[in-house]
């Protein structure tokens, strides 16, 4: 059987031995390509993570007693649903009309995003992006740009303060002292902006995208 | 003979050498040179000098240390027991050369030849002579190649003696014979009291002279091919009876650099230096996760 | 993790075989 290599927080370790399927690797529509990847359900808590794969050529892995070919390392990151339902709720808005989530998160393609309808206070981050109603005790969403501007500015600046943190190098590429015009502080600011704001849009549809960069 | 050295660390080389007799020196020295499992597929190879007096080749002779190929495993033990005994006039050393500095060197990604790594040894141990406070001023040895050119190289690396390169030099001259009866025994031992760094499972000591015709040799070989690992350490994997085995049996590996090679072999088709026209519109990914080598997971 | 790729995903004898250094 194949066998692979993950790099994961140290309390998914025994969330397997928890509760049989505990851990469940799951595909779903990557919020900015739409095509499928790996996401990782812990079902006790329950939380998402976004699998990323470290691969470079000519790579194989002794494990144990055993060799495996590829050598690819993957690293599960805890993510922010929002992004993943973001994708179903501007889906759903074409329709223009407050509906419940059940009808909003629903994939042919997908069909583990209802999933998503089983992560812990829902409801709290919804309030992020969308304008909600309550009808007879029954909750209904509809998709909020403002508001989801708005958020998306804030996992911008975020973003920015960890970006710092670990000093990740988000300086352009070419750049030379004969070209630093004003103040340095104001071009490292604008730069962590940018470079954050590149890394935000990896999870967002492209006109989301498009409309982030300009609000 | 004390080959712990060996017998401590097997995968790199070790020399080894008598106490050198006083006389040696004072008077002038004939050295003669010759190796000992130059063709085996398993095991070291061992370089060999013995030296004496001028004065003293007619003894060395009368121990009738006669071309050593003719001579049986015991007798050449009896002969370096001898030699030893005469220990007054003549001294030894030896370079121990593992099977897996012979495999590493021809296979490494500067091909480092047998031959040249013989010359060099030969050379090597013709200086630790001198470095000794020998008085060598003649030097007979084996051939290794074009007999020419190795002795044109010789003489210049040493030029204050007088060096014969000559074929079949062990049948020839008394030194040659007795350094080669010092790399015998020594070969033959280590072969003997071989330690496999691999804790090998049903490891049989059966494999024959070494030399790759010999069919209990191929058939240890056989046995012993590991499909990832190739073989133990005892093995030179750079002979061709080793890579055959290894072809046939063992699993396939990529090397970066040879891919890259293979890749540049490969001649590109004139289309793909035209541009591809509208590449797809797939966005790549984030500078940091490209930088990262990090990509989304599509499968498991 | 090993700089090259074994076109195989087997058993193998790792212990008898791989001895880790620094």
């Amino acid at each position: 059987a194949r066998q692979h290599v993950f790099l994961l927080p140290e309390y998914l370790k025994d969330t397997s031995k928890k509760m049989k399927s505990g851990l469940m690797f799951v595909k779903l529509a990557n919020p900015c390509s739409g095509e499928g990847v790996i996401y990782l359900f812990n079902m006790c808590l329950p939380q998402l993570f976004e699998i990323k794969v470290f691969k470079e050529k000519h790579h194989s892995w002794f494990i144990n007693q055993s060799v495996q070919s590829g050598g690819l390392l993957h690293f599960a990151t805890p993510m922010d649903p929002l992004f993943l339902l973001l994708h179903y709720l501007i889906k759903a808005d074409k329709e223009g009309k407050y509906q419940p989530l059940d009808q909003v998160v629903v994939d042919d393609e997908f069909p583990n995003c209802i999933l998503l309808l089983k992560l812990p206070e829902l409801e709290k981050l919804l309030r992020h992006v969308t304008e909600d109603k309550e009808i007879s005790n029954k909750k209904y969403y509809k998709y909020s740009k403002e508001k989801t501007l708005k958020w998306l500015e804030k996992k911008v600046s975020q973003t920015v303060a960890a970006l710092k943190t670990s000093n990740v190098n988000v300086g352009a590429r070419v750049q030379s002292a004969a070209f630093f015009s004003g103040s340095q502080v104001s071009r490292d600011k604008e730069d962590y902006v940018r470079y954050a704001y590149g890394l935000i849009s990896d999870y967002i549809p492209k006109e989301l995208s498009d409309d982030l960069s300009k609000y | 003979m004390d080959l712990s050295e060996l017998e401590r660390d097997n995968t790199g080389r070790c020399r080894l050498g008598s106490p050198v007799p006083a006389v040696c020196c004072k008077e002038p020295c004939a050295l003669g040179v010759d190796e000992a499992g130059r063709g085996p597929v398993l095991g070291p190879m061992v370089y060999a000098i013995c030296y004496c007096p001028l004065s003293r080749l007619a003894d060395l002779e009368a121990l009738k240390v006669a071309d050593s190929k003719t001579l049986s495993e015991n007798e050449r033990q009896r002969l370096f027991a001898e030699m030893e005994k005469d220990g007054d006039y003549v001294g030894w050393a030896l370079d121990v050369l593992s099977p897996n500095l012979i495999s590493t060197s021809m296979l490494g990604r500067v091909k480092y030849n047998l031959n040249s790594l013989s010359h060099d040894t030969a050379s090597g141990l013709i200086q630790f002579a001198l470095d000794q406070g020998v008085n060598v001023t003649q030097v007979f040895v084996d051939t290794v190649g074009m007999p020419e050119t190795y002795q044109a190289r010789l003489q210049k690396h040493f030029p204050g003696m007088e060096v014969t390169v000559k074929a079949k030099a062990d049948s020839l001259y008394p030194v040659v014979s007795a350094a080669s009866i010092c790399a015998k025994v020594a070969r033959d031992q280590a072969v003997k009291n071989w330690q496999f760094v691999e804790n090998l499972e049903d490891l049989d000591s059966d494999y024959g002279s070494g030399y790759p015709n010999d069919p209990k040799t191929k058939a240890w070989l056989r046995k012993h091919v590991e499909p990832v690992f190739g073989f133990p350490q005892f093995v030179r994997f750079s002979w061709s009876t080793a890579q055959a085995i290894l072809e046939k049996e063992a699993e396939g590996v990529i090397w970066e650099d040879s891919a890259a090679e293979e890749a540049q072999e490969q001649p590109r088709k004139i289309t793909s230096y035209f541009n591809q026209g509208l590449q797809t519109s797939s966005r790549l990914p984030h500078p940091y996760f490209q930088e990262c080598g990090l990509e989304a997971a599509t499968s498991l | 993790l090993l700089p090259c790729e074994v076109l195989a995903s087997r058993p193998a004898p790792v212990q008898r075989f791989f001895t880790p250094a620094v």
